[in-house]
């Protein structure tokens, strides 16, 4: 089936193709992946794949200075648990465990920890369905999406959503980047697999 | 049901890798 065409590989190739190949600066490519849940046929998109790129333009980054000293020291100790969770020891002599975490990594990883069930948020209103283009701090922030007002928060200023044979794929970017056909074209290139 | 969490753990090691590297050459 296509499913066995599409693997883990195969996804992170396509999401960094993506975004390495767009015109504009896209802070990040997640593809949410679509599964059946229950005998109702209720379907959840789930974390399928990412691929965090980060602001091209440094000075522009909303740094540390913006958080507290202690919401900063709080996502510096989930990344220890998480480098330890990941590596399997505990001490890592990692230094860029201790670099500043930027806003836009840290909706990255609160990001593989959700899921939306049944049309719900940006990406569950995009499955089945056209894309979405949210382009501007004020339109995320008035978004019926808490995602999508949760990426505003985190520096975000755009956000797409575009459907394809299995699941939905976001882009995000601290950019201001205006709805144009050739991304969504190549997203149904990458990312179907169908035939 | 268990692909999602071994998507995340995927991602999540790929992610540090890419921030270890990243940190390192800044």
């Amino acid at each position: 089936p296509s499913t066995s065409l599409f693997n883990q590989e195969t996804l992170q190739q396509r999401l960094q193709t993506l975004i390495e190949g767009a015109r504009e600066s896209w802070t990040y490519a997640i593809y949410w992946q679509s599964s059946v849940v229950d005998f109702s046929g209720a379907s959840t998109l789930g974390w399928g794949d990412g691929y965090y790129k980060g602001e091209e333009d440094k000075g522009k980054r909303k740094t540390a200075s913006s958080q507290s000293a202690a919401e900063q020291e709080h996502r510096k100790k989930v990344l220890r648990e998480l480098n330890s969770l990941i590596s399997g020891s505990s001490a890592s002599a990692d230094d860029a465990v201790d670099e500043e975490v930027t806003d836009t990594e840290w909706f990255f990883l609160v990001s593989m920890t959700q899921s939306f069930v049944n049309g719900s948020g940006l990406p569950g209103q995009a499955f089945n369905s056209v894309p979405i283009w949210v382009t501007g701090k004020e339109r995320l922030a008035g978004s019926s999406c808490e995602r999508a007002r949760q990426g505003q928060v985190f520096g975000l200023q755009t956000m797409v959503c575009i459907p394809s044979a299995s699941g939905v794929v976001e882009l995000g970017s601290t950019e201001l980047i205006f709805q144009n056909s050739d991304l969504v074209n190549k997203v149904r290139v990458l990312f179907n697999f169908n035939n | 049901a268990s692909a999602v969490p071994q998507a995340r753990k995927a991602s999540l090691a790929r992610f540090l890798e890419k921030r270890k590297e990243r940190v390192m050459n800044s």
